[in-house]
């Protein structure tokens, strides 16, 4: 399996995009 | 798993503070920029700290199927593409070290940078639609 991480980059309390990782454990 | 998710929120953290600052300092307008963050009941309003728990678990947590791939979007804002590609040197020096895999995307989900996909869209994949509606979002996949 890969472990898939999804953050939101707040900026003025807006998604100004997003962090997009993944890995093998 | 929970490990990995750890570190890869570490990492997830310290990016999006350094694509934030760079969102603010390019003036991207606030029309341009996605969907209102919604408050987190579970911790003080008051607080200027948003702690993110791994919270994957093998025992509980469905495997998805492989991420699908990008589709064809769009085009990115300009402003935005040229902060993908001021940094892209920096998400793949931390990837020698960390060997995660990485995009940055913009507010509609379209790839600004990472190794492959700019400029399509990974906005229909269930946890990057969560983060942006404002959510932190985890999966396991194939």
């Amino acid at each position: 399996v890969r472990v898939f991480v999804a953050m939101p980059v707040a900026v003025d309390g807006k998604v100004a995009g997003v962090v997009y990782l993944s890995r093998t454990p | 798993i929970r490990q990995t998710e750890a570190e890869l929120i570490a990492q997830g953290a310290a990016l999006g503070a350094i694509y934030a600052q760079e969102v603010r300092d390019a003036g991207v307008a606030i029309e341009k920029l996605g969907a209102a963050v919604p408050a987190d009941s579970a911790t003080d309003p008051d607080s200027p700290y948003r702690p993110i728990e791994p919270r994957l678990d093998l025992a509980s947590d469905y495997v998805l199927p492989a991420r699908p791939p990008a589709i064809t979007a769009t085009a990115t804002d300009p402003a935005v593409a040229a902060i993908g590609a001021r940094l892209s040197g920096i998400l793949a020096e931390t990837q020698k070290t960390t060997l995660a895999g990485f995009r940055l995307l913009d507010p509609k989900g379209v790839v600004i940078a990472g190794r492959e996909e700019i400029g399509l869209s990974l906005g229909a994949v269930e946890e990057v639609r969560q983060a942006l509606a404002g959510r932190y979002a985890s999966a396991l996949r194939q």
